[in-house]
């Protein structure tokens, strides 16, 4: 299938949590986003590496609305008190940016082709999750407009360049 | 949007391999995914959770086919000489469930149900990576049918059901 990317998205409206050191067992994944669906919080990118058996533990970071910020710490106090995780990191200036296309699931050049242009100017990235018609990135909003610019010259996206 | 699970997808020709440790900042990830790249290796699922700032660290973990396990162990012995992770976990026995729909960056319901049948069954979630139409976690191959059946029963996708 041949690889397009079709445009750069970019989201303001979101606050990040990252989760650190949670038991790595059956049933907490459920408890962490069981409790979130019962507060009504609509989670948007959620990610979890794998770390190596013997820790024992993980790590899960997922996005919610900046307008839930208050209504998920009290949830998330909640999950700390049940499950006692080494850390909990909130993070409410974040920015979520995708590259959006189809064919992307065989084509891990466009995810080292945004990788690149992110790293190449100095751009951290927080988190990163894929899919087949879209790869996105955390970063912090006060890049996020640079990234989108950069992003969208990189991939030949701009009307000019066409 | 309704949120509609169209279907349950399962995944048992990848491998996974976890790169722990590896600095946080930029130009990280661009590294390790350009390297793939160069290599002609199909990379499909990435995550990449967030850990604290003080760490200076972060774990990326991705899969790819389980044919190119020679291929990729060879390229990630590169990346270890130049990053030198705290730690990298290859493993050939993994699968990739998914839950397939639309409408799910709006339903935190569709995840915890996802999570809430792999935990009651004792089934650990590796990773986690989700986007609108689909939600991936990465389990052992061993449990990757009893996920299906599970998953089709509870989200009423049998036929006899219907
Ligand atoms: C960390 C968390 O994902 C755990 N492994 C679970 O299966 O719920
Ligand atoms: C860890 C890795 O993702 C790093 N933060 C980077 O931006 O490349």
């Amino acid at each position: 299938e041949k690889v397009v990317v079709a445009g750069i998205t970019c989201k303001k409206d979101e606050a990040k949590v990252s989760i650190v050191g949670l038991p790595d067992k059956p049933g907490i994944a459920a408890l962490v986003f069981g409790k979130m669906a019962e507060a009504n919080i609509n989670v948007n990118m959620i990610t979890q590496s794998s770390l190596s058996q013997k820790s024992g533990t993980n790590n899960i970071s997922f996005t919610f609305p900046l307008g839930d910020f208050k209504k998920a710490q009290s949830v998330i106090e909640t999950i700390k008190k049940e499950l006692s995780p080494e850390e909990i990191v909130f993070d409410d200036h974040i920015a979520i940016v995708s590259v959006v296309g189809v064919g992307m699931k065989t084509n891990v050049g466009v995810a080292s082709g945004l990788f690149a242009v992110l790293g190449k100017n100095a751009i951290n990235i927080q988190m990163i999750g894929t899919s087949e018609i879209k790869i996105s990135v955390v970063i912090d909003k006060n890049r996020a407009d640079d990234s989108v610019a950069l992003l969208h010259e990189h991939f030949k996206l701009d009307k000019l360049s066409q």
